[in-house]
């Protein structure tokens, strides 16, 4: 029953009114109003799904003898939040993550075939690092850009939508590459480590790892990862002695600085 | 700086005119490069000549000016990063863009932002003056509406031809001006070369095995108008109900009664025929079947059961040279990277 309403919505949906948007105003309402309802309840069968995968996954791990990772319970336990308004750059709960906060974000891949999506979610000013939940725990090459003045806008009537109160310190979007498996998900930890921002915290490890990680070979991915360009704030790099600096590929024309 | 602006990755880059501020160009991996422009217009909807032709809910019927620009330049910001290069582009109060290009991809991601569309009843709304709203930076606007379009123009020769996919599986081979079962004769040379593209529209030179492919993230109107070019509809303000059945103008008020605002994303791939061919069949199963991401916040003091992040001092310590004599003590900056410096180095002189 909770995939139902959806089902139905999507019938409704299929009319030509719906799909092109010809209708009465208050009828392109309701539209939108039994979409939001019917999503909303879904998400919910979302979360039991793979709340399942977990389970399958840890019922193997156990029988390995390995225990139930933290964040596997935390999953299991916690509470799951979905931000529907993102395509306006707008998400209430990573706009307030604060410092030393964490913040899990799930990523699943309805496709069968590997994939490499590019997360973007709104923050506040500050610097973040991003890491794999799995294993060791790598850290995720991410950048920040900051979010253009007309979507600010949009942004700032949402967030008045939201909670009554325009956000001036959201004005960054951070921006990671995730590399999905097919049919599951992801987990990625997002973690505010100061409060300024002077630059990306780009830890040449990272990079490193970024360009070493086993990109999925039947995307047309990999290529040299470029070490990323001075762009003027001060990337900070921890010492990489071990790892192999690549050359860079000379893209001719005029290399900007900034 | 002199010159273009150049932003992209090892395997494809974006030519930026430092004038105007637009895409003016396309450079391969090869350092081969493109002639390659992209605009946002608008054609004006008619309605003053033929009133039982509005464009509408159900026609769109635009007047015989043809797509204006919106503007002939842009405001830009060039942003680079470790994971993506982008260009942040203003082209009026209602109208911007982001173009990336990510790290390791070889589409160009034009990320667009359309709307409020100004209509002559704005400029008199006393609650939206100021701000965007205000009178010096819009164009007067006909009082029947508008209708925004992505322009693509290339120099590919591609005869009158295009392809448009139907749902997402099959490709139709689109002839401008003609009809497979029919003679067409028409007086709407723009809204008769109009077709529906759920998933993907792209257009080929032979000669030059060139293929240029556009994705949609949602399902929209489009075209070649001329050759070389491919245009999609953005978004449409109608202040005319064309009479077929909805008996209410396209006039969506968003919030504060001005209209909506859409934003959405455009997948650019160009290159040869086959590879282009095989990337734009990925690229539209990765955009139907997107990725669902979903967030959750654990308590601060919980341990997720990671081994700490190795802190970046390991092997790399900076002093001031002032102290050399204490770096000496403790061991010296190299004692534990790979790049050691001998501690004779240190105390003889840190300079």
């Amino acid at each position: 029953n909770e995939l139902e309403p959806l089902q139905e919505t999507l019938g409704i949906l299929q009319h030509h009114d719906a799909v092109t948007g010809t209708c009465k105003q208050f009828v392109n309402d309701d539209y939108s109003r039994m979409l939001a309802h019917a999503m909303k309840k879904a998400h919910h069968s979302l979360v039991t799904s793979v709340a399942k995968i977990i389970e399958h996954n840890n019922e193997q791990r156990g029988q390995q003898g390995q225990p139930m990772s933290p964040i596997d319970t935390f999953i299991m336990k916690g509470e799951h939040i979905f931000c529907s308004s993102l395509n306006a750059s707008h998400c209430q709960i990573s706009e307030k993550l604060d410092r030393f906060e964490k913040l899990l974000i799930h990523v699943y891949n309805p496709a069968s075939h590997t994939v490499q999506h590019y997360v973007q979610i709104p923050v506040r000013d500050g610097r973040y690092m991003v890491r794999e939940s799995t294993g060791p725990g790598l850290v995720v090459a991410s950048q920040q850009t900051p979010i253009p003045p007309a979507v600010l806008r949009l942004t700032s009537i949402e967030s008045r939508q939201d909670y009554g109160v325009i956000d001036p310190e959201v004005s960054k979007e951070l921006i990671f590459a995730a590399i999905l498996p097919p049919l599951t998900m992801a987990t990625y930890i997002i973690e505010k480590t100061a409060l300024s921002s002077s630059g990306n915290l780009m830890t040449s490890a990272a990079s490193s790892l970024y360009s070493s990680q086993s990109m999925p070979n039947n995307n047309n991915l990999g290529g040299q990862f470029l070490p990323p360009r001075q762009p003027g704030g001060n990337q900070f790099h921890t010492n990489a002695n071990n790892i192999q600096r690549r050359e860079s590929i000379p893209v001719s024309g005029p290399q900007l600085t900034t | 700086a002199k010159g273009d602006f150049l932003f992209g990755n090892a395997r494809i880059s974006g030519i930026i005119d430092q004038h105007t501020g637009l895409l003016k160009g396309i450079q391969f991996a090869d350092g081969r490069r493109l002639p390659f422009k992209q605009n946002f217009y608008y054609y004006d909807a008619d309605g003053k000549y033929r009133p039982e032709k509005n464009s509408g809910a159900y026609i769109f019927n635009p007047t015989d000016r043809g797509a204006q620009r919106i503007s002939p330049k842009a405001e830009i910001e060039i942003l680079r990063g470790p994971v993506v290069e982008e260009v942040h582009q203003v082209f009026s109060p209602w109208c911007s863009q982001v173009i990336r290009i990510y790290k390791h991809s070889d589409y160009i991601e034009f990320h667009w932002l359309v709307g409020p569309i100004p209509i002559q009843a704005d400029l008199n709304n006393p609650n939206l003056q100021g701000g965007t709203m205000n009178q010096a930076n819009y164009q007067p606007i006909s009082d029947n509406g508008r209708e925004v379009v992505s322009l693509y123009e290339t120099d590919m020769k591609t005869n009158g031809t295009f392809f448009t996919d139907s749902n997402g599986r099959e490709t139709i081979r689109r002839l401008r001006d003609h009809r497979s079962d029919y003679r067409l004769f028409t007086s709407e040379h723009t809204a008769s070369n109009y077709y529906p593209i759920t998933s993907w529209i792209f257009i080929r030179d032979y000669d030059r095995n060139l293929q240029l492919s556009i994705l949609p993230d949602r399902p929209q109107g489009g075209s070649s108008i001329h050759d070389g070019q491919v245009e999609l509809m953005l978004h449409r303000r109608l202040l005319q109900d064309d009479g077929l059945g909805v008996e209410e103008p396209l006039n969506e008020p968003g919030i504060d009664r001005r209209g909506l605002i859409i934003r959405g994303k455009h997948y650019l791939l160009i290159g040869p025929i086959d590879s282009v061919i095989r990337s734009t069949r990925q690229l539209s199963k990765q955009l139907h079947l997107h990725p669902v991401q979903w967030f959750q916040a654990p308590p601060v003091a919980m341990n997720l059961g990671l081994p700490a992040v190795p802190s970046s001092n390991n092997g790399l310590i900076l002093s001031s040279a002032g102290t050399s004599s204490n770096l000496a003590a403790n061991g010296g900056a190299g004692s534990s990277g790979g790049d050691s410096l001998s501690n004779s180095a240190l105390s003889g002189g840190s300079s």
